[in-house]
């Protein structure tokens, strides 16, 4: 059993979901943050036997596109009163960061 | 040192919480969203050591009673706005899935 | 490749999330709940290369303050309606908690 811990967009999180709910997997979501540009992301955790890791490391390449975007992060030198913000950057949106741990043991009680 | 991460239905989570903490366990609660039904429940962090995991686990299970409801899961091919929902599923609620990782290293700072 | 998970104040959360960005390091911040106090805290995910932990562990370290406070948890006993709450407690709040779990696999899709 491995626990896939995956960050994605909020665009991309709904139609993820259904995707591996209708394929019969388990998903649990978490309301996040990404650290650099401030903004609400979903972080998703799903129980996953050893056999079907890949199935679903294919699933969310497929869902979640990654594109390019302009973006204006909130300053972490300045606040969200700061009316003037001196750089915009180009950041990879969508897309999704995965993280595969080793579960020792999971139950259901 | 493990970490014991549990979804539990929001009616357990606070008597869960209260039933650790007086036994003198740490947990730390996030809000969570089962992917299937797309309803919150919580997610339980827990470091615990090696020899308190089983004990962790009973008093899980002992909280926690697993029961049989009817229920209508939004549809992932329809959206809040439909009011017409063409299924019902009977599920089992309450429980707990509870996953056991090894922690390699654990610090307060 | 390791999951550094660290439970924060929220008083040291957006101070050290700016750290360590302006570092070069990636973070993903979820809401919490301490089970003791039932206040809100703040749990940062960091995915972070083996050779990196110990400075990301530093910076959490000189982040986050610990400090002694005086404070009283609303008893699992009674609820937030009871106007008298019996004890108060003191306790170390600031700091971190910090657990390190190894990483199978990371990659972006
Ligand atoms: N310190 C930094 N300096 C310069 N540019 C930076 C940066 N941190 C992030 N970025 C850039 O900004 C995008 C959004 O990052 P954010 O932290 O808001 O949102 C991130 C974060 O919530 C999460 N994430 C990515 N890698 C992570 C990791 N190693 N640990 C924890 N969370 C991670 O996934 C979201 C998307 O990440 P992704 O890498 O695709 O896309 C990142 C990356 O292109
Ligand atoms: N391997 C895993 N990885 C991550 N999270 C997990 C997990 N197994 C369970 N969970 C979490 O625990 C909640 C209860 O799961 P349980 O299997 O007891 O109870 C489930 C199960 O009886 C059923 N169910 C879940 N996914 C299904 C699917 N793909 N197809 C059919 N029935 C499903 O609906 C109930 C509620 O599911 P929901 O997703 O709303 O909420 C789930 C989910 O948040
Ligand atoms: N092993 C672990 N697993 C999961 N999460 C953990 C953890 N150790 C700490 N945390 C998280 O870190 C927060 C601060 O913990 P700390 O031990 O520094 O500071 C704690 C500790 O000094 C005390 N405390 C916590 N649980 C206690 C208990 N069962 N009995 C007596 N004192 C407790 O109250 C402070 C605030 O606790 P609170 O639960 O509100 O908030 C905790 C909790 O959210």
């Amino acid at each position: 059993m491995k626990l896939v811990l995956s960050i994605v967009s909020n665009k991309d999180a709904q139609s993820l979901t259904s995707t591996l709910i209708k394929k019969g997997y388990r998903a649990t979501k978490l309301a996040s943050t990404g650290g650099f540009l401030q903004a609400g992301n979903t972080t998703l955790l799903m129980g996953v036997e050893e056999n079907q890791v890949e199935d679903v490391i294919t699933i969310i390449g497929e869902v979640c596109r990654s594109r390019q975007e302009i973006l204006t992060p909130i300053s972490p030198m300045t606040g969200p009163a700061e009316p003037y913000y001196p750089y915009a950057v180009e950041v990879q949106v969508g897309g999704a960061t995965i993280f595969v741990l080793d579960v020792e043991k999971h139950l259901k009680v």
